[in-house]
């Protein structure tokens, strides 16, 4: 039956066995991902510099497991890639976005060595979000574009492999992602000439759009070597139990016709984020405002 | 005295407006650093805070901040059999906010500032945030309530647990044979 899909009035959302199937109808999917940093040859991924050692991301888990849960007030779905990476897609009653909390950490650095698999070293990770829609976002010369925010105040149309202003060069072109990362603080959105899909983040990460349809996020890094950049140490921070840090946050998603998407009172809402207070073993009536 | 708490907060932040502290790029120890007088300032304005609310919404005293709400951390709320929840919006307009309250019961009766029940949903903690909260916090669901807001407003919901059972539903999504998405309800 539909029980595997979660509603509202806005959005309904279908799931399958390797997650997200589609949104309204259409094809889309989102998996946690992530990249090997570069290190031991040349230029070191680290706290100052982003730099992939291969073109395509590594898959966590290629059959996560999906949970839904049906209340009065929301509907939600848990997708599970492992123990240290899981998000949370969830609509409530009358919101115009989806919500979409993404759990990464500790991120394991400790795996085979690709030189011999009976040996053990340690590999730095940058974990992403990635989304791929249907929606035709290439230019007229094939290349992916994606709509990134300039410090939340315009939008700036980028175009893969390319810089308006001057012929870039990409000279690590076997791998060609880290020059197509932007700085993301508040949204990233691609369209076509019919539909718009736009995501807004809780805070500044990296994005990008390696392909049609497609939208990255950075969501998490953990890095074993340094960069010799100027920080002197690896971005490899302990974190609350000394096994690595621990990141949650949040994602919204918007889908609709082009023209028609209206994000900026969410964009609102996420930078002036109302404040909780807690008032235990107690219960009074306030005056409003 | 208020002056001197503000201060506090206000010199946290430009220090931490450092280019490191802004990229992340400052060393271990420094993370330690900035992280400690920011929650020095947070903790200083507390204080004033509540001040305020008492005034201007007679609100009650002794309210707190539970920092790990969203990976459902709060021995108070764990253990209170009721409470109220404050929610102040700093925007200009109305907002829905869903406030996430960790909790031990299974059902609860949560009314707002004129006396109308409010729809809420109590959900199990999931694997996953038991996952990343570890042995900080041991909750074993969380009231999920979604606050109305108005401008520059403070909106409060008073909290009491019931005995009348739970009131969700999970079903699990798993693939048994082939392409087939087989559902179970739990």
């Amino acid at each position: 039956g539909d029980s595997n899909m979660i509603e509202n009035e806005n959005y309904k959302i279908s799931f399958g066995s390797l997650g997200v199937e589609s949104i309204n109808g259409m094809p889309i999917t989102n998996e946690l991902l992530y990249f090997n940093s570069s290190q031991g040859y040349g230029q070191n991924s680290g706290a100052y510099i982003f730099r992939p050692n291969k073109t395509d991301p590594f898959i966590i888990n290629a059959k996560p497991s999906v949970e839904i849960t049906k209340g009065s007030s929301v509907e939600f779905a848990t997708v599970t890639w492992g123990s240290w990476a899981s998000q949370v897609y969830r609509l409530w009653k009358g919101e115009n976005t989806v919500e979409v909390e993404w759990s990464v950490g500790p991120i394991p650095v400790e795996q085979k060595c690709p030189w011999d698999s009976k040996q053990t070293c340690k590999w730095g990770k940058e974990v992403i979000s990635r989304y791929q829609t249907a929606i035709k976002s290439s230019d007229t010369q094939g290349r992916p574009t994606v709509w990134t925010d300039t410090s939340g105040r315009n939008k700036l149309l980028r175009t893969k492999d390319h810089r308006a202003c001057f012929n870039l060069n990409t000279t690590d072109a076997e791998t060609g992602v880290a020059g197509n990362y932007y700085p993301i603080n508040s949204r990233i959105a691609i369209e076509d000439d019919s539909n718009l899909f736009s995501v807004l983040v809780d805070r500044a990460e990296a994005g990008g759009s390696m392909r049609e349809g497609s939208i990255d996020l950075m969501i998490h890094r953990r890095i074993t070597a340094d960069d010799h950049r100027g920080v002197d140490e690896p971005l490899m921070e302990p974190g609350q139990f000394g096994d690595g840090l621990m990141v949650r946050g949040r994602h919204f998603l918007f889908l609709g016709k082009s023209g028609s998407l209206d994000d900026k009172p969410m964009e609102e809402k996420i930078l002036m984020k109302p404040q909780v207070f807690l008032y235990p073993g107690q219960t009074f009536q306030t005056k409003s405002s | 005295r208020g002056d001197l708490a503000e201060f506090k907060l206000a010199s946290a932040f430009g220090v931490g407006q450092h280019h490191d502290g802004i990229s992340g790029t400052e060393q271990e120890h420094v993370v330690s650093d900035y992280t400690r007088q920011l929650h020095r300032g947070r903790t200083a304005c507390r204080d004033i805070t509540n001040e305020v609310l008492e005034k201007d919404f007679e609100a009650s005293k002794g309210a707190i901040n539970c920092e790990y709400r969203n990976v459902s951390i709060c021995a108070d709320t764990e253990t209170a059999k009721e409470f109220t929840v404050g929610v102040y919006s700093p925007a200009s307009h109305a907002f829905h906010y869903h406030v996430r309250v960790p909790v031990n019961g299974s059902s609860y009766d949560v009314t707002n500032q004129v006396g109308e029940k409010v729809p809420v949903d109590v959900v199990p903690v999931s694997d996953n945030t038991k996952n990343i909260r570890r042995n900080r916090g041991f909750a074993k669901n969380e009231l999920w309530i979604t606050a109305k807001t108005d401008g520059l407003d403070f909106a409060t919901f008073n909290v009491k647990e019931t005995s009348d059972g739970l009131d969700f539903a999970t079903f699990n999504v798993k693939e048994t044979s082939g392409n087939d998405v087989v559902t179970s309800l739990t």
